[in-house]
């Protein structure tokens, strides 16, 4: 229980950045 | 009112938690239940006694140096602390995820579609305003174009005119 | 009793804030069995050293047991408030603070419907860009291609006007004028040649 709890919130921590980044390749892409 | 660092509140509840430990393991106790080995060797058993406190009080402020060091936990208080401090300002509950992955996210993306769609607003709107110049130009030129077109016809016709006359002179030198 | 699972302390932490209360818990009872260990150690070794001796190791492990037996119940009920504390206190994230990690969370909480306006927006703007660029294209297109007419129309006026001034340079003005002088000229030669004909034809005869 204790791991899922972590992994959840790391993946909370850390998702949403590394989402944005492959949102905002993806913006700059079109962009271009 | 100033809030104490969560570091200190750390030490002070392990200092407290000690102290207290301490004072349960007192040597009042000890004796009770070393009573034979304390009437036979009294002094041993107050060494042994303040040797047991002493050391029991060393390993658990080496475990919890240790456990600051390892985690790095005394910057990741102090941030805490900050991040605390600066919201206090507000009262009400705070946002906390939903547990539905995608609704949290896209409160993450959400400002950089916002920047996108002003960004392509302001280039559609300044490509607008360009091409409603080139447009113009377009037209000018149209109209300067037919005029040309205009000057051409008439001094094609000019010269048309002056071929059918040639062409009289020509029959007029002919004539017998 | 439902757990917290304090998911919002693990991600600040990076671990849940019980777990590090359970590392000290364990960390702290060891500890405490270990000194205990080594007290009872010295105490029997120092009974080794005592002739006539009537007390037992089996009876010091009895003391051992019943020192302990109590200072573990109270190790436990002090453990259990400073836990109590650490987790209200220290390990804790007040509910009005947000990480920052999360501040966007409040700054824009967008609706499925309103997320989903927001990318038909784009994808339109998107479009429009698209249009807007192509009608540049044509545009500038149509003025490169006027250019090419202009310059056209233009050299087909400059071969006008060339042939009007030669016509000038070998004195004729303007041609249509010339042309008309030249027609009635040619008439009169006609005539004179005519004339002159007849004279001839009549000198002939006589």
């Amino acid at each position: 229980f204790d791991e899922i709890i972590v992994d959840i919130a790391m993946k909370r921590k850390q998702y949403p950045r590394k989402i944005l980044e492959y949102v905002i390749n993806t913006i700059k892409t079109k962009q271009e | 009112g100033t809030p104490v660092s969560r570091v200190k509140l750390l030490d002070t509840m392990v200092d407290t938690f000690l102290q207290k430990l301490v004072a349960a393991g007192s040597f009042q106790r000890f004796t009770d239940c070393y009573k034979r080995f304390y009437q036979l060797q009294p002094d041993v058993t107050q060494r042994v006694h303040d040797k047991f406190i002493t050391q029991l009080q060393t390993s658990i402020w080496e475990e919890i140096t240790e456990i600051k060091q390892e985690g790095n936990m005394e910057a990741v208080l102090n941030a805490l602390d900050q991040i605390v401090e600066e919201g206090k300002g507000r009262t009400e509950p705070a946002w906390r995820p939903s547990g539905v992955p995608e609704e949290d996210l896209r409160s993450t993306i959400v400002p950089y579609f916002l920047q996108q769609r002003d960004t392509l607003r302001r280039r559609v709107q300044r490509q607008e305003v360009e091409n409603q110049q080139l447009a113009e130009a377009v037209l000018a030129r149209r109209r300067q174009v037919e005029q040309l077109q205009l000057q051409v016809q008439a001094r094609q016709q000019a010269w048309q005119a002056l071929y059918r006359e040639q062409r009289e002179l020509v029959a007029v030198l002919r004539e017998p | 009793m439902s757990v917290n699972p304090m998911t919002y302390e693990a991600q600040f932490f990076g671990f849940t804030p019980q777990t590090c209360m359970l590392r000290i818990y364990i960390a702290f009872q060891d500890y405490l069995f270990e000194v205990m260990q080594a007290v009872e150690q010295v105490l029997v070794k120092k009974l080794d050293g005592v002739s006539n001796c009537d007390i037992s190791p089996i009876q010091i492990r009895k003391c051992t047991e019943k020192f302990l037996g109590f200072m573990k119940g109270r190790f436990d009920s002090l453990f259990g408030k400073m836990e109590q504390l650490f987790l209200q206190l220290i390990l804790h994230i007040p509910p009005n603070i947000l990480l920052p990690e999360d501040k966007f969370q409040e700054l824009h909480s967008y609706s499925e419907e309103q997320f989903q306006l927001l990318k038909e927006e784009i994808e339109q703007l998107q479009e429009k860009y698209k249009t807007e660029l192509c009608a540049k294209q044509a545009l500038l297109a149509e003025l490169e291609e006027q250019s090419v007419v202009q310059a056209r129309l233009r050299q087909t006026l400059t071969l006008f006007d060339e042939l009007i001034n030669v016509g000038r340079h070998h004195g004729t003005s303007d041609f249509r004028e010339s042309l008309v002088s030249l027609v009635q000229n040619s008439r009169k030669l006609q005539d004179l040649r005519g004339h002159i004909e007849r004279e001839g034809a009549s000198l002939e005869t006589s």
